[in-house]
């Protein structure tokens, strides 16, 4: 109670993620052909930690793994160590296949992590990417991150917290976009 | 025309982290 979005909210982050998705599919072939800068160098499909590494970050990601120490981004436009945004000339050239095995790689380290920036920001990504209808294992992948996130979010002191916009925006697009109704705030 | 060209400011290569953001920086609790 009082960590709940309102309706209005949850009916314009729909309306909103719909005009996203389709603009993505207006502008995916053009971000696609778009030259990479050489720094930008994309993990194989089944380097799971290649791609925990290039979406989170060196920061994040292998400080968690290594017993929760933090290290020091040396800048903020260090990529390899703040990982790489979902920019859409990258998440442009992703496959459904990859779509959908990125997803469940970064709801898989949700499940023992905190919800960072990088990982809300990538999350939204591909959702935006993925297609629809959905197959058995998006629908599940994409349960399993709504209720993490509600999960996560019992655990908030307040609404004030800055990871509650965040947890209740996939809450509400994979339950209302995605219409996995039983877990939509109400 | 002017649409076009809004369209293609507003797409821009970070265009999914801006509409992410902006989802997050107007959130209302019910």
């Amino acid at each position: 109670e009082g960590l709940s979005p309102s309706l209005g909210w949850q009916r314009q982050q729909v309306a909103n993620f719909s005009d996203v998705r389709q603009s993505i599919a207006k502008h995916r072939r053009h971000w696609s052909t778009q030259t990479l800068d050489e720094n930008v160098v994309m993990p194989k499909l089944s380097d799971e930690e290649g791609w925990k590494t290039f979406c989170l970050g060196e920061t994040v990601y292998k400080a968690t793994a290594a017993s929760g120490t933090h290290l020091e981004p040396s800048s903020a436009l260090d990529y390899s160590k703040m990982g790489f945004p979902p920019f859409l000339s990258i998440v442009s050239r992703l496959n459904q296949t990859t779509v959908l095995a990125l997803l469940e790689i970064l709801v898989g380290w949700f499940e023992e992590a905190e919800l960072v920036p990088q990982l809300g920001r990538w999350l939204y990504a591909l959702l935006a990417c993925l297609e629809k209808p959905l197959i058995p294992e998006a629908h599940s992948i994409i349960r399993q991150l709504a209720r993490r996130c509600g999960q996560l979010r019992t655990t908030l002191p307040s609404q004030e917290d800055t990871r509650l916009p965040a947890l209740n925006l996939l809450i509400c697009l994979v339950a209302r976009y995605f219409e996995q109704n039983d877990l939509a705030d109400q | 025309g002017a649409a076009q060209s809004d369209d293609s400011d507003i797409w821009d290569d970070t265009a999914l982290i801006k509409a992410y953001d902006k989802a997050v920086a107007t959130f209302k609790t019910a």
